[in-house]
């Protein structure tokens, strides 16, 4: 596949490039990688890399809709997983080092990096089975979707997912806007996505 | 838990330092 010429830095601004380059406010992108499972030869997608611009009223919807004992938990998670990166033992809940509020995309982002579709499921299999655009605009229209994460993602305060399939896999957008279908931005994510080298930037 | 494959560790590492310079920048709030 074209993807395995792409590694981490090169993945990293291309969803940069996609985010930032784009006309609309997109709230992240993130590159699910396709492969195939050894054992089952099932069509595997599973989280390639990904990049959070987050939303311009983040600050004001911190809480969103979640409890305080959703925030307890959040910020736990992200203690222990600051932990898990820089080495150093958790600090107590006291000492937070992790003392604003978790909002409910920055979660929606961060559980992502555990999920992964196989054959087909979920709106990024969808797109990669299809090999076209799947695009769903609206918070109705994502509650309504038969697609657990599309449901997943207005519970957090998504309002638009696109998954675009590209060499390798699929490029997943979202926005806690209102966006509706644009052949220019999917056109973009498929030029720099299936430009194919490490070349990138 | 305590064996992230890597890219789902150097997504979380830039996901957790960018997430720290946005909150500490004065003139976001």
């Amino acid at each position: 596949s074209s993807t395995a010429c792409f590694n981490q830095e090169t993945l990293q601004y291309r969803l940069q490039a996609v985010i930032e380059g784009a006309r609309e406010s997109w709230t992240y992108a993130i590159f699910w990688q396709s492969s195939v499972d050894a054992a089952t030869g099932a069509s595997l997608l599973a989280w390639g890399d990904g990049y959070y611009r987050g939303c311009d009223d983040d600050k004001r919807k911190l809480r969103g809709a979640s409890t305080a004992a959703d925030q307890e938990h959040r910020k736990r998670v992200l203690r222990e997983l600051n932990s898990l990166i820089s080495g150093a033992p958790p600090p107590a809940a006291d000492e937070d080092a992790v003392d604003e509020e978790v909002t409910d995309t920055e979660w929606f982002f961060l559980v992502s990096m555990a999920q992964s579709f196989v054959d087909g499921a979920g709106l990024p299999g969808h797109a990669l089975l299809t090999a076209s655009a799947a695009w769903v605009a609206g918070a109705d229209r994502l509650a309504s979707a038969a697609c657990e994460r599309a449901r997943q993602a207005q519970a957090f305060g998504i309002q638009t997912m696109a998954c675009i399939p590209v060499g390798g896999g699929v490029v997943e957008l979202g926005s806690t806007g209102l966006i509706y279908h644009n052949a220019e931005i999917t056109g973009k994510v498929r030029a720099l996505f299936t430009s194919g080298t490490d070349a990138f930037p | 838990e305590g064996d992230l494959p890597i890219a789902r560790k150097k997504s979380l590492q830039r996901f957790l330092e960018k997430r720290k310079e946005r909150y500490r920048s004065p003139t976001e709030l």
